[in-house]
């Protein structure tokens, strides 16, 4: 369902040039839930926003769904996003004025679709946040606005969805409880899920690891458990 | 060196109330390193910030270094927290305008005090951000935001330092390179330390360890090994 290849993405020129993406490549397979893991400032959160049209590169290709989005405008890219892609920001990037209820709509009122209210409550009701939905991000807690951000990914049931550490401000149970759900909606609704992750236990729920570091991917396994 | 007593915080009120902090009690002994665990959205957060006198209370007494922080004005606090307080926040809290290197130095700023420049080197080479102290907070990733919350936090040698979930955006090789680098700062320095962690490996660094359900202080205990 995607596939990136030889992504080149750099900041500033010269000396003092970041290597963001140095020629990475990458494909994640439709239903397969891929975690993807490295070192702080290896390249993750870039390769996640370039694979889900957030970002552009200076060079490479990444089809999504068949379709190249570095040949796309970024209205193009926004339209096709809003229709398939569920995306857990690693800063949450909640609307500070909308209450939980309505930042987990957001997505599907963007996209014009309807909400189907009972897998809403379900996912609601498993991240065991239903008795906080009229509170406004600032109201909750780290742990809270996570999984409101996880939420408002799966609401409108895309394509693909990526969690850029969805467990990273969560305690263990809750956290476990997080990652059985997305293991869960990749295995019976066919979900694709893409995870970064620094956590080997959340790297165990998915059916495969990629390994990046300074920008390339270096290694990848299939089946890890914790 | 900080003594609270019975602190009850509670947001809204009839049916609808959250009772972040309901009679807290917990007394933090001075040079030590004490890890706070608990549930998300069991009020460790609010019991940090309460602490550090980021915010008031409905009842129940505060003491930071012998002062009453209850009886201070918000004015008097902020002047108590700039002299004796250090603070790494959940959400790093980072100013999006100012370097890397002009956080770290902010606090040191605000407080009248001149940056001792070979313990900031040394804070920044430990950490791993010597290459990139002139790129503002979004030209870097989750975990380099961090390291440079961490820094800013120590910069200023404070009496205590508060630090949310410090590694929750690190790798386990930079998370423990941190975890490492504050307990040495406690134990050589004598520097006080409370921090919130999810993370039994970081809580096994610490000298003693709290835990919070419900916004109360259930247990406690002495040299937790993860
Ligand atoms: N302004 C507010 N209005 C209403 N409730 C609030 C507000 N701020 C915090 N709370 C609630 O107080 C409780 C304690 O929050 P706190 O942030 O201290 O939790 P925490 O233990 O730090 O959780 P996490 O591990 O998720 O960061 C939570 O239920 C939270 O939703
Ligand atoms: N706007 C920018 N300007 C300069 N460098 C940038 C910019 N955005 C990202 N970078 C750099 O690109 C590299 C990759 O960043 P990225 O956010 O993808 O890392 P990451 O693997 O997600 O790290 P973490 O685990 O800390 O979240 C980092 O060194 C980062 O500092
Ligand atoms: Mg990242
Ligand atoms: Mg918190």
């Amino acid at each position: 369902i995607i596939v990136a290849e030889r992504l080149v993405k750099t900041y500033g020129t010269g000396a003092a040039a970041v290597h963001a993406l140095d020629h990475a490549t990458l494909s994640i397979a439709a239903g397969r839930f891929t975690a993807v893991m490295g070192p702080s400032g290896s390249g993750k959160s870039t390769m996640m926003h370039v694979m889900a049209g957030l970002d552009s590169v200076d060079s490479g290709t990444v089809r999504l769904g068949g379709v190249e989005l570095t040949e796309l405008s970024e209205r193009e890219r926004t339209v096709l996003r809003r229709r398939k892609v569920g995306f857990v920001f690693q800063s949450f990037n909640l609307v500070p004025s909308l209450t939980a209820a309505e930042n987990i709509e957001l997505p599907l009122r963007l996209a014009g679709k309807r909400a189907d209210s009972a897998w809403v409550d379900e996912l609601v009701t498993t991240l065991g946040i239903q008795e906080r939905l009229s509170h406004r991000p600032n109201e909750l807690s780290g742990g809270q606005q996570q999984r409101v951000a996880v939420a408002r990914a799966l609401a409108s049931r895309p394509e693909v969805v990526f969690a850029d550490e969805p467990t990273g401000a969560l305690d263990s149970r809750a956290g476990r409880a997080l990652l059985a759900f997305l293991q869960r909606a990749s295995r019976e609704f066919g979900q694709t899920i893409v995870m970064v992750t620094h956590d080997p236990v959340a790297a165990g729920f998915a059916d495969r690891v990629e390994f990046l570091a300074d920008g390339q991917v270096v290694d990848g396994f299939d089946h890890p458990t914790a």
